[in-house]
């Protein structure tokens, strides 16, 4: 046989053409195109020594293991059996020609000379994505691709359906939904295929994941149906939800789930199927609703809390104050201020505070001098009054003219929990000595 | 002491007893400072340096008692620059000032005395009171004395002086009283308490001069160093107290 290096096209001619050809002579000729093409070959001439069913000389064309023919004669002569035009195409991407010629050439005793044949081939690109022939009657026709077919000059390619992954053999198609993660606020979320049945050996992880403070809602539609068992549950393919670190419920059958509140932002649902099954699988839309917190309220009559809002949501907050003269505080301990922030989970981040009334504490001791209290003995909350004195007669209130040793002396428990004087402020009064006021002076008398 | 009476408690709630060289007196001014004569600080033909411990007892007229009181502590001794400690006859500035650690707390026996503002506590004839654990004639005393002694005319003491020959400095800032007549004096031991007078207008006891100089006791008139000059200096001195 004779090979001709692969080429995208080329002539094919019988042995000495446009001379006459020899006797006794056979070969073959292996026309190969690349891979991807086919080969379409033409006779442009053909001059063969015509014979009852091309007996004698002939050119026979074979690919993919079938003879295509065998041809005899001449062009547009009706002995033999001439080619003509016909184009001969390989399903493959080669093509065999043999020539064979036998001892003589003669037609009623005169020695007849032919030219032989000249043939042009040339790769026509293979559309690898048609349907392939069915290799026996029984069985159907073979896709290349299980999914979908690209054909490319001289190849092909498969993809897949979404939803589902080309595996190693290039061909087939194996559901992925291993990791699909929905963040839209809103959306519908279906077994593959749903509403036609779901394929089988599925380990599929559908996780929701939307905004803090966001909490998501679960509605299932019609139809509803996974395969169940009527004594065992869910014992062939199950459909599980989880939220919050908790299994929210594991289903199958055909009654479709309740509505599920996740009461968080975060949901899974995990979804296994076997070998086998004909169920039509699940469908169901998710919504999300802003969490809020529940209204604050104040623990006390001398709580303030600013501009109350109808309700609160995630990171909205509010702003605790007191009464005139009371202390915020928080446990035991006092605090300067409040806020709280609605938390993602629907709790505030602190605990409403108390509202104490504001303590001055012990009046500060008067240096030669002493306190009574005007209101309430012992008492030294805000309000509370006080009454400084010096010990006359021997030390006196020092004071501002015009200001009275009452005024001076008076200190009440302000707001800022300051024992205060109007005029002089925190500062306590003064006791000055007295002098020259002995109280048993000299006396004498004799006179 | 010399011719008075023994006084009793409260009388002059204000009289200091001293002990830095031999006993002295002195006056309380506000509730921490001791108003005094700065020769009992630094005696006249004595060494200029104070090196002997400055004791201060308030608040009793018995001498044992009131040192049975505790003595007060200094914190500060302040002597009129005026003062010339080397100048034997001359007693001009004879003030001085000590500043107690603690405030004292007053009470019927502990009292400050007022200062002078005006010229009229000096007028010839005005009676005071001189107290004083100072000695009587020959006798040491037990208990605080006192004496009722009118302001000379200052012509007087300085005639008196004349005639005795003396060169002893009688400076504006001093005052005399007493009378030649009369055998009643303040006496060693008086110095640094105060010449005391009652004004009638405010009922107040203002101390209008310290116990200074004289001439032996009880035989003609007493020095007293001349209060009233000296206020600005014990204001300063004082502060604001």
């Amino acid at each position: 046989s004779i090979n001709i290096p692969q080429k995208l096209f080329g002539e094919v001619t019988s042995p000495l053409y446009p001379k006459p050809y020899p006797n006794n002579f056979e070969a073959t000729t292996v026309i190969s195109v690349p891979v991807g093409h086919r080969v379409k070959l033409v006779f442009w001439h053909f001059d063969v020594e015509p014979s009852e069913g091309c007996f004698y000389d002939y050119v026979k064309i074979a690919a993919d293991k079938k003879s295509l023919g065998r041809f005899c004669g001449q062009q547009d002569s009706p002995l033999g059996n001439p080619p003509g035009r016909r184009e001969f195409v390989s399903q493959g991407n080669k093509m065999l020609l043999t020539f064979h010629t036998d001892f003589s050439n003669e037609e009623n005793g005169t020695v007849m000379f032919y030219k032989g044949f000249l043939a042009y081939y040339h790769a026509v690109d293979l559309d690898e994505c048609a349907p392939q022939p069915a290799n026996s009657v029984d069985d159907a026709p073979q896709p290349r691709c299980q999914h979908l077919c690209h054909n490319y000059i001289g190849g092909y390619f498969c993809s897949c359906h979404p939803g589902y992954a080309l595996q190693k053999d290039k061909h087939s198609c194996q559901a992925e939904c291993s990791s699909r993660l929905y963040t839209e606020p809103s959306g519908y979320i279906s077994s593959l295929e749903y509403p036609q049945p779901y394929p089988p050996n599925l380990q599929c992880n559908y996780s929701i994941r939307v905004e803090r403070g966001l909490t998501l809602h679960l509605k299932f539609l019609e139809p509803f149906e996974i395969d169940d068992h009527q004594q065992v549950r869910c014992p062939y393919d199950q459909l599980q939800i989880y939220a919050n670190g908790k299994m929210l419920g594991e289903f199958c059958g055909t009654q479709k789930p309740p509505d599920l509140d996740t009461s968080s932002n975060a949901a899974d649902l995990l979804f296994f199927t076997d070998e086998s099954g004909d169920s039509r699988g699940w469908k169901l839309r998710y919504t999300t609703e802003i969490i809020k917190c529940p209204q604050p309220k104040a623990l006390d009559e001398f709580t303030i809390i600013q501009d109350l809002q109808s309700q609160y949501q995630f990171r909205d907050y509010f702003i605790v104050n007191c009464k005139q003269g009371y202390q915020l505080v928080e446990g035991t301990k006092a605090l300067l201020s409040f806020t709280a922030v609605c938390q993602d989970d629907g709790t505030w981040h602190r605990a409403m505070p108390r509202c104490k009334i504001k303590d001055c504490g012990q009046p500060k001791d008067l240096p030669n001098g002493d306190f009574h209290y005007t209101t309430a003995t012992g008492v030294n909350t805000y309000q509370a009054q006080i009454q400084y004195q010096c010990r006359e007669p021997y030390y006196k209130m020092y004071t501002r003219a015009g200001i009275s040793e009452a005024t001076r002396g008076t200190f009440t428990c302000t707001a800022q929990g300051i024992w205060k004087n109007e005029q002089e402020g925190e500062k306590i009064p003064r006791c000055l000595p007295v002098c020259g006021k002995p109280v048993h002076p000299v006396q004498q008398q004799q006179r | 002491i010399v011719g008075g009476q023994k006084a009793k408690p409260g009388n002059f709630p204000w009289q200091a007893l001293t002990s830095i060289h031999g006993r002295g007196g002195g006056a309380l001014l506000g509730d921490r400072w001791i108003l005094t004569a700065a020769h009992t600080l630094f005696p006249k033909d004595h060494n200029s340096q104070l090196n002997t411990s400055v004791d201060v007892f308030l608040g009793h007229t018995n001498v044992e008692e009131i040192r049975k009181m505790s003595n007060h502590p200094i914190r500060r001794v302040s002597i009129h620059p005026d003062y010339r400690q080397h100048e034997s006859h001359n007693f001009d500035g004879d003030i001085a000032l000590l500043e107690l650690e603690n405030s004292v707390t007053l009470g019927p026996n502990l009292l400050p005395i007022c200062l002078p503002d005006n010229e009229t506590f000096y007028d010839k004839g005005l009676m005071g009171y001189v107290s004083g654990f100072g000695i009587m004639e020959e006798r040491i005393a037990y208990d605080l004395r006192f004496v009722r002694l009118p302001v000379a005319r200052r012509e007087a003491c300085e005639r008196w002086l004349r005639e005795k020959n003396r060169n002893d400095v009688f400076s504006e800032n001093m005052f005399c009283a007493g009378d030649p007549t009369l055998k009643q004096d303040a006496c060693q031991g008086d110095s640094g308490g105060v010449f005391a007078v009652r004004d009638p207008h405010s009922d107040r006891w203002v101390a209008t001069g310290i116990v200074s100089w004289g001439i032996g006791c009880s035989r003609g008139y007493g020095f007293y160093t001349k209060l009233l000059n000296y206020v600005d200096w014990i204001k300063k001195e004082m502060g604001e107290e």
